[in-house]
């Protein structure tokens, strides 16, 4: 990636991370769209000998032979026998039977975690820079498990399964499916078994934001992770015949437009479909389009596809606005023809103009790339966002990461667009996603794991969540797209990743397998659900108290129920969670501070210091929340930080109501 | 359609494998053969689950969801890039 290697402080910081050694025995794995070897991004000058750890293979199949592989691309899988046996053989023509990336997505994600540097990269010119991944020295590992049609659970686990066996560090699953109980999910059970071997496993989670409850991934053992901006923007400025001008984002290039006002035309006024603002394939007609600029609304069909749809009618260019469902989040793309994306305010001013103008008029004016853009990051409106819909109290995400306009390597099979019409050919696309968000931590993740190689995953991901900023450097608060406001924990979790900070968060939340076991007591998992995690004979012991309260997560989620009928005012509930900080830095004493927003909800913390004198020293300690009872769908936030003056160890804190 | 075949996920519970198994992946090809003799398995997992997916009809599934050392049966999900 371009930009966030700066806007993650990794640029000004290179001498606090291991440049070889143990940073180059990390292996992160990653389960897509498989891998386009020949990425500038997979070349191995520099790194050593592949790990001596390393157990798996590069296998062969369409256009991809054991020498696609090197020291940084260390090994290619990839698993098709779920897909083929539902959806019949693999039509060859169309995607490879091999671990080769037709798609894109697969080579994005892993050049993001852990792809070489590469001088000079861009997308036509756009986010142009010096490429890299964010462990530029740790080994990739790619396992294909998407293909056209999907991505099927039992390839998923059989991927997961030989992940572990090969003995990869990192997994990295920029994917998912809904919402279901941890054992009927693939990609929870496969990450509990990952876990236990010591893998730290990273998902993203999920597009389907800003609605609440949209989560997938939400695992206590899965990293889940939420996606931001970067302080970097394409402008492509929408200017109107009545001299207005409007902010809007763009990666086209390719012949200008004319240097004049264009004729410009509402889709929805050029269809006879009843959706036809949308242009959807085959909606506009011809006649009304030809030689006119077309707005369309965003939503149901790809962004890109309606360019090409306007395209193929004759139309000379699009404005693409945003609706409710994205507000004012910006996405750029590498359009066919000349084409911007405007926020639903412009959107709708434009739609007034051209509404009440017969005789409307616009161009496009393209300004490249801009970087400096504040404020960033602020959390992007399709980041799935909270509360947890399976267990509620654990919260999720666990933190955002840069995932909005991501640029990073491609396959050399399909366009920028991913469109069938799209000829052209890039080295690096740039595209956004929690997919985007997810690679990101895996690869910083692996940053950590280099440095501190008996962290356990839990330890690492505590590092990653305790750091998290969630303000700016003014104070304000990270604000959410989606409304224009300060976000809460349940749209960024703990906050916005530092890895600078992680390397050295003086304390940590561990956690071992047995507390994940604990915790599935806890939510009174019966014998069998559990034994499908845990691969053989557990019982929760009757004569012991388990309480998810007690799971040792670095952040705290309180579910409260209003009563019935709404009422119970004064009423006060009293919820207690325990937790261990194990010393990881130098001897220190930490002290508590608590914020809360609201004094509906008294929080107290005992002790209210705690000193560490040697390294790996724990030291308990228990959170009082009473609250008083409010109306369902309320939620307070607050956080608690321990600070012995030099490190801060931050976690988030929601009360809700339902 | 009772007749059509759908994929599964067989979870096994290997702490029930009967002494007469050397090994987990027979007792699974036995577990399997007893309710259908064409059924053939995709991928046997060792690692992150204990078990099998197969193609089975739904009578199929039913019948092996009652054998002993089954914990449990899941259907085939798709999952989607992010």
């Amino acid at each position: 990636t371009t930009r966030t290697p700066e806007f993650l402080g990794l640029d000004k910081s290179a001498d606090l991370f291991p440049e070889s050694g143990s940073a180059s025995e990390v292996i992160i794995g990653v389960l897509d769209t498989g891998i386009w070897p020949e990425s500038k991004s997979f070349d191995d000058t520099g790194l050593g000998p592949i790990p001596s750890s390393w157990k798996g293979e590069c296998e062969t199949g369409t256009n991809f032979t054991s020498s696609s592989c090197n020291r940084k691309l260390i090994g290619a899988r990839f698993f098709s026998k779920g897909y083929e046996a539902t959806l019949g053989p693999i039509d060859e023509s169309k995607e490879s039977k091999s671990p080769r990336d037709d798609d894109g997505h697969g080579t994005h994600t892993a050049t993001t975690a852990a792809g070489s540097v590469v001088e000079g990269a861009s997308l036509f010119g756009f986010a142009e820079g010096t490429a890299r991944g964010m462990a530029t020295r740790a080994r990739i590992a790619a396992y294909k498990v998407c293909w056209i049609g999907g991505c099927f659970s039992t390839d998923i686990l059989a991927a997961l399964d030989k992940a572990v066996e090969d003995n990869v560090n990192i997994l990295s699953l920029s994917l998912g499916g809904g919402m279901s109980d941890y054992y009927r999910d693939s990609v929870a059970m496969g990450a509990f078994g990952a876990m236990e071997k010591g893998i730290l496993v990273s998902c993203s989670a999920g597009n389907s934001g800003p609605s609440p409850y949209s989560l997938s991934n939400v695992a206590p053992w899965i990293t889940t992770v939420g996606a931001g901006t970067l302080d970097r923007d394409f402008p492509a400025f929408v200017s109107l015949g009545n001299g207005k001008n409007y902010s809007g984002v763009s990666l086209y290039r390719g012949d200008p437009l004319p240097g004049t006002l264009l004729p410009f035309v509402y889709a929805g006024n050029a269809s006879n479909a009843p959706n036809g603002n949308l242009c959807m394939t085959n909606t506009l007609i011809p006649e009304k389009v030809a030689g006119k600029m077309v707005m369309c609304d965003r939503g149901v069909n790809p962004r890109v596809q309606k360019g090409s749809v306007v395209k193929a009618a004759g139309g000379i260019g699009m404005v693409l606005a945003n609706t409710g469902t994205n507000g004012e989040e910006l996405v750029a793309d590498a359009h066919l023809l000349p084409a911007t994306a405007v926020g639903q305010k412009s959107g709708d001013a434009i739609k007034s103009y051209l509404f009440s103008d017969h005789d409307a008029t616009v161009t496009i004016l393209f300004e490249g790339t801009k970087v400096g853009i504040q404020p960033s990051p602020v959390v992007a409106a399709f980041s799935s966002r909270g509360p947890n819909s399976i267990t509620p109290d654990i919260l999720k995400p666990d933190l955002i990461a840069p995932g909005v306009n991501i640029l990073a390597g491609w396959s050399g099979a399909v366009g920028p667009t991913g469109l069938p019409t799209d000829k052209r050919h890039v080295d690096f696309n740039i595209i956004s996603g929690t997919s985007m968000s997810c690679p990101h931590i895996s690869g910083l993740a692996g940053l950590l794991k280099a440095a501190h190689p008996e962290w356990s995953p839990a330890a690492i991901r505590s590092a990653l969540m305790t750091t998290a900023y969630t303000n700016y450097k003014s104070g304000q608060k990270i604000q959410d797209v989606a409304t224009g406001k300060p976000s809460t924990a349940f749209d960024h979790g703990a906050g916005h990743v530092d890895p600078v900070s992680a390397l050295n968060p003086g304390l940590i939340y561990d956690l071992t397998v047995d507390d994940y076991l604990n915790f599935l007591c806890a939510i009174n998992y019966s014998a069998p659900q559990i034994s499908i995690l845990a691969k053989r004979n557990f019982t929760c012991d009757t004569d012991k108290k388990y309480s998810v309260a007690d799971l040792n997560y670095p952040s705290f989620a309180v579910p409260l129920q209003t009563p019935l009928g709404g009422g119970g005012e004064g009423s006060s509930t009293v919820v207690k969670h325990t937790r261990t900080l194990t010393n990881v830095g130098s001897p220190s004493t930490y002290k508590v501070s608590i914020f809360s927003e609201s004094e509906s909800v008294k929080i107290s913390v005992e002790p209210g210091s705690l000193s560490f004198s040697e390294l790996n020293e724990k030291k308990s300690f228990k959170v009082t929340f009473t609250a008083t009872s409010m109306p369902s769908n309320t939620n307070i936030f607050g956080r608690i930080e321990w600070s012995d003056g030099k490190h801060v160890v931050g976690s988030p804190i929601v009360v809700s109501w339902t | 359609n009772d007749e059509e075949r759908r994929t599964y996920i067989v979870h096994m519970a290997t702490s029930q494998m009967p002494e007469s198994f050397q090994e987990r992946a027979h007792w699974y090809d036995s577990s399997l053969k007893s309710v259908s003799e064409s059924a053939e398995m995709l991928y046997k997992y060792s690692n992150v689950i204990h078990g099998f997916s197969t193609r089975l009809t739904a009578e199929e599934a039913r019948s092996l969801q009652g054998r002993p050392g089954i914990l449990s049966i899941l259907e085939e999900v798709r999952y989607e890039l992010h």
